[in-house]
């Protein structure tokens, strides 16, 4: 499914080059539970945008369901990002103006889905994030956790069959926490491919591998001996 | 120097009232380590927001310092906001279009603290969260984590005696939590009072007391038996 081949990003500041990531070599097959790890910049954020498709690489090879990337069009970018690929973004990214029901509902527009599907659809995404008595409050309006837990209901609501989640627990305490967790393991038991970018044992533990980054490289790969 | 005379805080979103605190009795003294726990949406960062006089009581009293908070002037809020407080916000709140250097300079620029001064001053405080070699990056060009260093690097830059900190280490991996966790715990033997916001354990675990909060009350208040 996701085939990285000798990847480097490379940002550029003024005059200087951050190597974000070094040389990425990784295979990911349908229906696997992966987590991420490493410290503070070590790379993880980048590599997901990378899998999500909302960045480029600056050199290698990126192969998505037997698709050479860097050939794809900007409609077919889209397509995997709005409906293949759901996203929680570490920074939740909510439009500040719109409630919560209205940001989960926001994939569903895109994807031309009748209003009254849509809000079937949203209320029950909201309801699977423990959010049902929410859904008028803006971001504003919600606390750090309830934002990020709009964030994973917003990601799910389309059914996407890869989901890419940045952090999904790092505002959550741990009874909630294991709430959205169970949710993931639901999810990956369906056969959704699940890639989870953490820095707490406890959700690695739930995956069945485990990849870990330091300064941009992939320093370890294995299979989990919890799981 | 803290002291909460049944406290209430009760937000109007529409039509309806939501309790985010209530009846909150509880005072903290010079020099103390006390951790905030509770679920997700429990009222912790109303709580701090309202120590911080970020915001006001519904119904209740603040005394800090002896003075009580409901009949100080603006200017002597804001004194206590930008000189004696230091907030990390569990959103961080950094100035999108300035560097790391220029946020942590800005506490100092409206002390009236001399330019050569608030240089040192600012890298010095950098240097304590481990990003010297990230000053001139833009909170856009910088990894979550790393804004969360960011966003601390400023709340400790001008000294303050009471420092409040939101999920302080959400972000980061356990070794860069840790680093900050010692950051924390030498400004406490310094005779700074800290009052910190967590979901984790082990950083609860470093608190010398934990007050706990489930919809909006407080449910415990011990003194911690790890520490
Ligand atoms: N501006 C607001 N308007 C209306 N409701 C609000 C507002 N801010 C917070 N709330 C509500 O008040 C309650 C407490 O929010 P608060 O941010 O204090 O929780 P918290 O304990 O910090 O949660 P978390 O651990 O998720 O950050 C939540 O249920 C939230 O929805
Ligand atoms: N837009 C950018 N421009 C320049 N440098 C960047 C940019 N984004 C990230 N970086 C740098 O690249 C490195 C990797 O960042 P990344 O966000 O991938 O780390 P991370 O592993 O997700 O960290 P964290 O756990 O703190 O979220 C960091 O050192 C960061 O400073
Ligand atoms: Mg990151
Ligand atoms: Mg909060």
């Amino acid at each position: 499914l996701i085939h990285f081949k000798d990847v480097d990003r490379t940002y550029q500041v003024g005059q200087i080059k951050v190597p974000a990531l070094r040389q990425i070599n990784m295979d990911i097959v349908r229906g696997e539970y992966v987590a991420i790890m490493g410290p503070s910049g070590s790379g993880k954020s980048t590599l997901m945008n990378l899998i999500g498709c909302l960045d480029t690489l600056t050199s290698g090879e990126y192969w998505l369901s037997g698709d050479d990337v860097s050939k794809l069009t900007d409609n077919e970018l889209a397509h995997i990002r709005n409906r293949r690929v759901g996203f929680v973004f570490q920074t939740f990214n909510l439009l500040p103006r719109a409630n919560a029901f209205r940001n989960v509902e926001l994939p569903l527009i895109y994807a031309g889905i009748t209003p009254r599907k849509r809000k079937d659809m949203a209320l029950k995404a909201l309801e699977s994030v423990g959010l049902s008595d929410r859904i008028n409050h803006k971001p504003t309006e919600l606390s750090g956790g309830q934002r990020q837990r709009v964030a994973i209901a917003r990601a799910l609501v389309n059914n996407p069959s890869i989901i890419l989640a940045d952090e999904p627990t790092g505002n959550l305490d741990s009874a909630t926490g294991e709430e959205i967790l169970q949710l993931f393991t639901d999810l990956h038991a369906a056969g959704n491919t699940m890639i989870v970018v953490t820095h707490e044992e406890s959700v690695a533990a739930r995956a069945a591998r485990v990849v870990r980054l330091l300064d941009g490289r992939i320093v370890s790969d294995t299979l989990n001996s919890h799981s």
